[in-house]
């Protein structure tokens, strides 16, 4: 199994 | 104010109706360098990051910062109503409440005029850090809309592997599996067919087809498209316009358990 990850772990709040 | 005209409303309208199923409502950043625009979608899976440059447009005029708040749902019906080949004027003031189109058949003679009402978004603006990716695909976009259409018939989900090899996209599901390998692959005669691999490293990635396929979209605006992978973090695909305008979509990663 895999789960889906969301952007937020990879970008920051500009 | 803004101006901006350009040659053929085909390219604006090929933009919009590729991101609209995935965005709804966003702003148009506009300033002396262009048109951008920057949208996640409502789950913060994927992003869309438009950028038209100021010399897509001839003319183009606009002398300070300004937001246009569009529904693109909205703005996709007033598109609608532009032949792909008129010219297509885009208008704001300052502080605008409407974005007037204007759409012109020169060889008609004909000229139609929107106001499309615009709305305050008050948007999340990521930064994305500059990446250098352990692997760039290059290849046709027809040809990536096929494989992403094809393995969705077997499974939710594509891993993409690069290797020395060449490039491999594999689905695992319900009736069995299947998969796609590319190598690389540059015919003189037929450059809209070159499939190109830059590797630093082998790199492997799982990724939703729902949202690939939805950046699929996009493939009438540029017969190639790029795929930029690392390991553990969002992929970009890029479909590349002339006198570098872009359109690019990021996509984070399944992630294993």
């Amino acid at each position: 199994g895999s789960r889906q990850a969301t952007l937020g772990k990879f970008f920051t709040q500009a | 104010m803004l101006e901006a005209r350009l040659d053929t409303a085909n390219l604006f309208k090929s933009a919009v109706d590729a991101i609209k199923d995935l965005v709804q409502d966003c702003n148009f950043d506009c300033n002396d360098s262009g048109i951008a625009l920057q949208a996640m979608d409502n789950s913060h899976v994927a992003l869309v990051s438009m950028m038209l440059k100021a010399e897509a447009f001839s003319p183009f005029r606009c002398d300070r910062n300004i937001a246009l708040g569009v529904n693109l749902t909205s703005l996709t019906k007033v598109l609608r109503a532009a032949g792909r080949d008129d010219t297509l004027t885009l208008k704001a003031e300052d502080a605008p409440d409407v974005l007037n189109l204007v759409f012109e058949a020169t060889a008609q003679d004909r000229i139609s005029e929107y106001d499309l009402k615009l709305m305050d978004i008050d948007q999340e603006h990521l930064g994305i850090p500059d990446t250098e990716y352990a692997a760039t695909i290059s290849m046709p976009s027809a040809e990536f809309k096929r494989i992403t259409t094809d393995l969705m018939a077997m499974s939710e989900s594509v891993t993409i592997e690069a290797t020395k090899d060449g490039v491999k996209f594999s689905s695992t599901g319900d009736i069995g599996n299947g998969s796609i390998t590319l190598r690389q692959h540059t015919p003189v005669d037929k450059p809209n067919e070159t499939v190109e691999i830059e590797l630093s490293e082998p790199v492997a990635l799982t990724f939703s087809l729902k949202y690939l396929t939805n950046f699929c979209k996009a493939q009438p605006l540029s017969n190639q498209v790029k795929l930029c992978l690392s390991a553990e973090v969002p992929l970009m695909v890029e479909y590349g316009l002339e006198g570098g305008s872009y359109l690019r979509f990021y996509l984070a990663p399944k992630i294993g358990d």
